[in-house]
C-alpha cells in the first residue's frame, strides 16, 4: 500500500 | 574567526530543540551573512534547513567562512546550562577545533564559559529545486502541532487534504478514523488563528505522524507555519526566524 519515500529519491547531490 | 552575540540564549535553546530530535551530527556554515545548516534526518525522510541571518544577532562578526562540525545534542546538552534571558555568545576561531560559548547575566556578575569540541563532518548536501507548489497554507503552528498530535492516537500517518474549501487532516487506524477540517478564515484580533489557503490545484498526501510530531516541536519559535505541497512531492513546512528560517522538507508516503 504506502510506502515511505526517502528525501533523497527527490533532490540530487548537485 | 566567528563571533556572534544573541541577547536572550532563549533563541537559540528552542532552535536547537526543535531540530535535535532528527539530527546527530552536522555542519554549520557561518560566513558574514549569518549561519546556515542543511542536514538529512538520520533516515533521510527529512531534510532540515536553518538560516540564521547575521541581522538575528545583536553582534555579529565572520570575515572568513568557517565551518562548525558540531553533534546538535552536544550543544543542546551545554545549552541546558544557559538561563533563558543570559546573553549567548558563540566564537570560534578560524580552523579552530572547539566553538567556545559563553552565556552572561544580564548584570554580567556571572559569566560562563564552554568549549565544545568540534568534529570534522563529511556531509552530503542536497540541491533543492526551485518549486512553485501547488497549494500554500499559513496557519497557527500550534493548532498544526494540536491537530497532528490528536490523529497520532489513531494512526502512524496522516493524510492531508487541501482544496478552496479548506484544509483537511484524517488518519485510519484499528480503533477507528478521525479528521479535522479548517476552513479559511481571518481572525481580525488574532492573526496567528487565520488560515490562509493559495491554491492552484486541490492536493492530497500522506506522511508519518512521527517525524510529523518531531517537525511541530519548532512551533515554539514561531506563532504561524507556512505549509506547501504539491502532489507528488517533498512537502515545505517553514517557521520562521525573525531574520531567517527553520525550514523542513518531507517526503510523502505514497500509494505504490
Amino acid at each position: 500500500r504506502f510506502k515511505q519515500k526517502k528525501i533523497t529519491g527527490f533532490f540530487t547531490m548537485p | 574567526m566567528l563571533e556572534a552575540k544573541l541577547d536572550a540564549a532563549s533563541q537559540l535553546k528552542k532552535i536547537v530543540e526543535a531540530i535535535r530530535d532528527m539530527l546527530g551530527e552536522c555542519n554549520i556554515e557561518c560566513n558574514e551573512t549569518g549561519l546556515a545548516l542543511q542536514s538529512l534526518d538520520k533516515s533521510h525522510i527529512v531534510l532540515v534547513s536553518l538560516l540564521l541571518g547575521s541581522d538575528g544577532f545583536s553582534e555579529y562578526r565572520c570575515d572568513r567562512g568557517v565551518t562548525l562540525g558540531l553533534n546538535i545534542n552536544s550543544l543542546a546538552t551545554v545549552l541546558r546550562c544557559a538561563n533563558n534571558d543570559d546573553i549567548l555568545t558563540l566564537r570560534s576561531e578560524d580552523r579552530a577545533n572547539e566553538l567556545i560559548l559563553t552565556f552572561e547575566d544580564s548584570k554580567a556578575d556571572r559569566i560562563s564559559e564552554f568549549n565544545l569540541r568540534l568534529m570534522d563532518i563529511d556531509q552530503e548536501y542536497l540541491a533543492i529545486p526551485e518549486t512553485e507548489y501547488a497549494a500554500t497554507v499559513v496557519m497557527s503552528a500550534a493548532v498544526l502541532q494540536r491537530t497532528l498530535r490528536d490523529l497520532s492516537a489513531l494512526s502512524e500517518a496522516v493524510t492531508i487534504e487541501i482544496d478552496k474549501e479548506g484544509i483537511r487532516f484524517s488518519a485510519e487506524g484499528d480503533l477507528g478514523k478521525g479528521s479535522t477540517h479548517f476552513k479559511p478564515c481571518v481572525d481580525m484580533e488574532n492573526a496567528e488563528n487565520s488560515i490562509n489557503i493559495t491554491l492552484s490545484e486541490p492536493v492530497s498526501l500522506s506522511f508519518n505522524l512521527q517525524y510529523f510530531s518531531n517537525i511541530t516541536k519548532a512551533s515554539s519559535l514561531s506563532s504561524t507555519v507556512t505549509l506547501q505541497m504539491t502532489a507528488g512531492m517533498p512537502a515545505q513546512i517553514e517557521y520562521k526566524l525573525p531574520s531567517g528560517h527553520v525550514r523542513y522538507y518531507f517526503a510523502p508516503k505514497i500509494e505504490d
